[in-house]
């Protein structure tokens, strides 16, 4: 049983840390993440965007920071501070921001999750509402960090309904439970599918009903059912999340 | 510039070594890796699958394996040896077999890659025509550990055609490359959508011809479009890749 350390002196002007996870990749944690961050700040919270997926980081394109840099100082003790950039009214650090575009991270895992920690540590945040955290696929390095570095006050589960991502969300689960984070929710992506030219339509491309049986397996709540819809796409890809462009009627049940 | 040493003594009797490989999960590396080894097999060649994705293997369930156990034996000089799964024609490994169903793998870096290390040595594959080796997501660890210990024939890259995806694709054409290991071409899965019941209808719902700019930017075939295909994901969940289902018209371009 890892006892949760999660140093309580890390990020102390940070009332809310939560995890983005999902144990499976390419579920839409990036896109979910992005525009939870996105409504949250249209609600008048100071937000952050943690990009700690340094094998792929996503989220400078997904703000429309694509090729931007990280501004950082270096103070007389030497030690180096990080300034994340703000878009949408979200403060956003990724290591996207310290290395060429689409540059590879070939990294052990020593490194990887020391460059994880230098994030954590250096990046200058100032006083924030909610910090999220959008993690990696997987039950690894970065996740281990974060646990035992970070006083996390939840995390949320991003899943889409198929039983081999379910599979990977009960593992993600387990890891959560043993390292005494509490789990604030499911968010099932992808559900269904509806034309744009044939609303009445419903392809339910992915399978139904997945999200809901493994947020009750877990006994958490499902926090919402999230169609695929080609503006989500589309707003990742041209960095606008979708819930920031009015054409959208865009939910994420919070 | 990491000379691949790719130990040539090792897996002598297996004639062809292919990495199915993507920079991101969700793509459909493991379905298209499944649905590969499958559609091999039925032309006759001796075919073998090594899931290496040690925190979420999915080869088990793809299979129809869910909950089977590898047979595993200890030579009188304390070796052990373990012995593949056989389905459909091809023998399968997989850390799944060795973990309780949906069990999380809470590794960092180094146990990862000793489990892949153990995995590679141990098993008895018996010849083979063609082993293909299903890569977790990143450029890390059991990338790393892949390209350094097994003289790989090349590697085929998965990707969708959305902006996001072909990012780290090129994050993964860059490693291989590094490593100096070749690249066979790339799969273009979950192309377009064709509803099953309006046939004339086409939706991009992630995009369109990213796969073959990605192809033809890293001077490599495009081997095939894969639609967004109902039949691919129930075959996955239910443990019948759909190459082999009679009623699917699946043509994997080879
Ligand atoms: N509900 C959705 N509808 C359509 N596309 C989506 C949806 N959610 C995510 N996507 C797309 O799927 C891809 C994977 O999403 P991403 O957020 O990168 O997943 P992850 O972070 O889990 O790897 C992205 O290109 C994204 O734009
Ligand atoms: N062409 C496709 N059409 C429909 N579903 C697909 C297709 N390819 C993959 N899937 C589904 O998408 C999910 C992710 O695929 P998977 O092979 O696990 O990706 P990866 O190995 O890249 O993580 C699986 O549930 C799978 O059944």
């Amino acid at each position: 049983e890892i006892k949760r350390t999660g140093n309580a002196h890390v990020l102390p002007d940070v009332h809310n840390l939560i995890a983005v996870a999902s144990g499976k990749g390419g579920v839409g944690k990036s896109t979910v993440a992005a525009n939870l961050a996105c409504a949250l700040a249209q609600h008048g919270l100071r937000v952050g965007l943690l990009d700690a997926d340094i094998y792929g980081p996503s989220a400078p394109t997904m703000f429309g920071l694509a090729g931007a840099t990280m501004h950082a100082e270096k103070t007389e003790d030497g030690r180096i501070l990080g300034y994340p950039n703000e878009q949408y009214g979200v403060k956003v650090a990724s290591i996207g921001f310290v290395m060429q575009r689409d540059q590879a991270a070939i990294l052990r895992g020593p490194m990887l999750a020391g460059y994880f920690k230098t994030l954590v540590e250096q990046i200058q945040w100032g006083e924030l509402d909610v910090l999220l955290f959008d993690l990696p696929p997987g039950t690894g390095d970065i996740q281990l960090t974060l646990t035992q570095q970070v006083p996390l006050t939840g995390a949320v589960v991003v899943t889409t309904p198929q039983e081999i991502a379910l599979a990977d969300v009960r593992r993600s689960v387990q890891m959560f439970r043993k390292v005494n984070v509490e789990i604030l929710g499911v968010v099932e992506n992808m559900s269904y599918f509806v034309p744009p030219d044939a609303p009445e339509k419903k392809y339910h491309i992915f399978g139904e009903g997945g999200g809901a049986m493994v947020a009750s397996e877990a006994g958490v709540p499902l926090l919402g059912e999230i169609p695929i819809n080609i503006g989500l796409r589309t707003g990742g890809d041209d960095g606008l999340p979708a819930v920031l462009n009015p054409d959208m009627d865009y939910e994420i049940a919070k």
